[in-house]
């Protein structure tokens, strides 16, 4: 979940 | 999405354009730093290998590949375009690449939120994008007259870092769960490379002049 929070910017 | 975040996007990709117009209306690239210009490029790669693993949405997948993109052409221009690579200032545009790659690589191997081959290159992308920006810099120190297409584009990449900040802030404020340390503490310094830049580049605004870095 926070891995996908990181990643969701560019 | 928020809107700062959206803005920054869209700073961002106005940057791209400005210097693609640059270089294809005026058959130059005086003043712009191919360094920096491959730096992001393996930014871009490393950062958006989950394009192939992992979907966010689809604004996040063609921003994606337009970047990678739009960094492939410049970097084709400047190399190989046989009228445009004639302006490129090599002589002044001499930093070393390993000071930047190495230090990084570094950081990403020994700071990162999980060792994996992914997250490692996603953690490098990170660190290197703060510093990319250095040889442009240091090329406008170095030349003269910089022009005004020149200025503006550092000067919206500036922008994008200053509304991704904002952006934080906000996200921190609305999700719970969102810390992002290493992600913000990089993206503070990146900003903070350009406090000099834009302390000229308001003050030849406001006076009408051309800009120039003191060396």
């Amino acid at each position: 979940q926070r891995r996908q929070l990181a990643h969701d910017e560019l | 999405m928020n809107l700062f975040r959206l803005a920054g996007d869209m700073s961002h990709l106005l940057s791209v354009c400005v210097l693609l117009l640059k270089i294809r209306a005026t058959k130059s690239c005086r003043g712009i730093s191919l360094k920096t210009q491959e730096l992001y490029a393996l930014v871009f790669v490393t950062r958006y290998l989950d394009l192939f693993y992992s979907y966010i949405s689809l604004y996040n997948s063609i921003m994606k590949v337009t970047f990678i993109a739009t960094a492939v052409s410049i970097i084709r221009y400047m190399r190989f375009d046989k009228v445009v690579k004639q302006t490129y200032d090599k002589e002044q545009d001499t930093f070393r690449y390993a000071f930047l790659v190495a230090p990084c690589l570094v950081l990403a191997l020994v700071l990162n939120h999980r060792f994996t081959f992914t997250e490692v290159l996603w953690t490098f992308s990170i660190y290197l994008e703060a510093v990319a920006i250095l040889p442009q810099l240091v090329l406008m120190q170095r030349t003269q007259n910089i022009d005004n297409l020149t200025a503006n584009y550092v000067a919206l990449l500036g922008a994008y870092r200053g509304l991704y900040i904002v952006n934080w802030i906000y996200r921190y404020f609305t999700e719970p769960h969102y810390r992002q340390w290493l992600v913000w503490i990089s993206g503070v310094v990146q900003t903070a490379l350009y406090a000099d830049f834009f302390y000229f580049y308001t003050k030849a605004w406001k006076h009408n002049t051309r800009l120039q870095l003191p060396a």
